[in-house]
């Protein structure tokens, strides 16, 4: 059974899309098996690795109603271990359709559930949208852990609270098994007082869940997703590359040390 | 009658917030009567002018469901012609809430217009979250115009379709009035050969209504919401408080000149 992380985070352009991508395709150039769901309507980490917007008639929001099967909404990337189900367009109008289903924040849970013989990956990486609506709440619901992104400025901590109150109430009521991963602080400049002050609050709240590793701020990660394709493909030379790289390092050390 | 701007983009950190702020605190300088509402359940434009979350038990959530007046939900900030309405913590479930409700796309310019006599402000200014759901759409069909702030990055030009769509459709059904104010590039460093290329593409489909003032990467624009004021009251000698004077200043000229 692979590992469910869902990278999440309400508070927008906090690094979610930027870092699923990237920790994905680092994984798999470690030769793990990787499937990178792309739960945002946005579409942006479909985009960032070659499907970008319209490519695709089937894709999470059918899979997430039931409408089609996991097996055919899976794609493949550049990445040979790397595997994608990108963003249709109807998924735009998931949050306010789940209102109305049965068991609306399992949809995705059970849908993966029903497709247990094929999940043949190490890892699955869901990214989230900018909220915490019924389309998150599903990523929670399914996941084994959250990967939280963040930035070193004052908006992304203010956000903490919530996010993490509702990762407990999900756990509570309906994900027992759910843990906070880490958190990795995004386009972190240490220079500044302010990133130093982020900092020191948010490892007094959450001590060793924050990664030593931190992405710094590099053009290449921004550029890339124009071209379809994770960092490490763009330019593995650059900083960007080697930080994700080294995250997915210390992603994987820490799961080898429990 | 005011003006009624609606703040907006649906991708995450575009520099909505940092724009609703600073631009209601920079017209408030310039003599003008502003209002801010704060629609994004995260509060962040709320405690960026002194209240922070749990600060007021009555804001845009009771306004916008008719539970209270606008006169009750008005609160004074240290600006003298600037208000603000906070975001009240049940705002996180409003776009749930809101599905069931009839005209539910409606209820805030219902809100608006009931309180139409005590409408004494020259501008009321919208912060969006960072989606295109209920809230948002609430807050098109209230407003005169958009303003869409945005990066120069890649995936922040990949949004600017559905946005644009989006206010196309409630133009046509249910918004008449509904214009674009205009684009507004954030956090923009012109020295990277992306933002030229996002630029020179927005500027093709957009024209002139992209804003000659760009916002510069400052870090005191992000330290100023963790003392609670705008960066005028901030650091009034900062490149992010003589930006948002300028943009103010733009603004009001093309108003003017219409
Ligand atoms: N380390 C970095 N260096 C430079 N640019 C970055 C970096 N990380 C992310 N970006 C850019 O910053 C913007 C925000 O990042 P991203 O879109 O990944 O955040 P997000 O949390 O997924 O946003 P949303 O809330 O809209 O989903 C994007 O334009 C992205 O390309
Ligand atoms: N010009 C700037 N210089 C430096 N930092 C900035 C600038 N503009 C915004 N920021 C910071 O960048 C982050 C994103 O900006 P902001 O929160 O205003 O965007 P937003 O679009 O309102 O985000 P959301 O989608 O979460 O509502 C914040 O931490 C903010 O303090
Ligand atoms: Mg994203
Ligand atoms: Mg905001």
């Amino acid at each position: 059974r692979p590992r469910i992380v869902a990278v999440s985070n309400q508070k927008g352009g906090e690094g979610k899309t930027t870092t699923a991508v990237n920790l994905a395709a680092s994984l798999a150039a470690a030769e793990r098996k990787v499937l990178l769901v792309d739960l945002d309507p946005q579409g942006n980490a479909s985009s960032a690795v070659g499907y970008p917007r319209g490519h695709v008639d089937k894709g999470t929001y059918e899979l997430m109603l039931g409408a089609a099967p996991l097996k055919d909404v899976v794609h493949p990337t550049e990445l040979p271990t790397l595997q994608v189900v990108p963003a249709s367009a109807d998924l735009t109008g998931a949050e306010i359709e789940l209102v109305g289903v049965h068991g609306r924040e399992s949809v995705l849970r059970v849908a993966l559930d029903r497709a247990e013989a094929e999940l043949d990956w190490d890892f699955v990486i869901l990214d989230c949208p900018p909220s915490l609506g019924l389309i998150t709440l599903n990523a929670l619901v399914a996941a084994d852990t959250v990967l939280i992104p963040m930035q070193a400025k004052y908006f992304s901590l203010e956000g903490l609270g919530a996010l993490t109150g509702t990762i407990d109430r999900v756990r509570a009521a309906l994900n027992p098994r759910l843990a906070i991963e880490g958190i990795v602080f995004c386009m972190f400049d240490r220079r500044t007082n302010l990133a130093q002050q982020v900092v020191a609050e948010v490892r007094q709240h959450f001590a060793d869940k924050v990664f030593a590793t931190a992405i710094p701020p590099n053009v290449r990660l921004s550029e890339s997703p124009s071209h379809g394709k994770p960092v490490l493909l763009y330019d593995i030379e650059s900083k960007g590359a080697r930080a994700y790289l080294d995250l997915a390092q210390e992603l994987l050390s820490r799961i080898e040390a429990r």
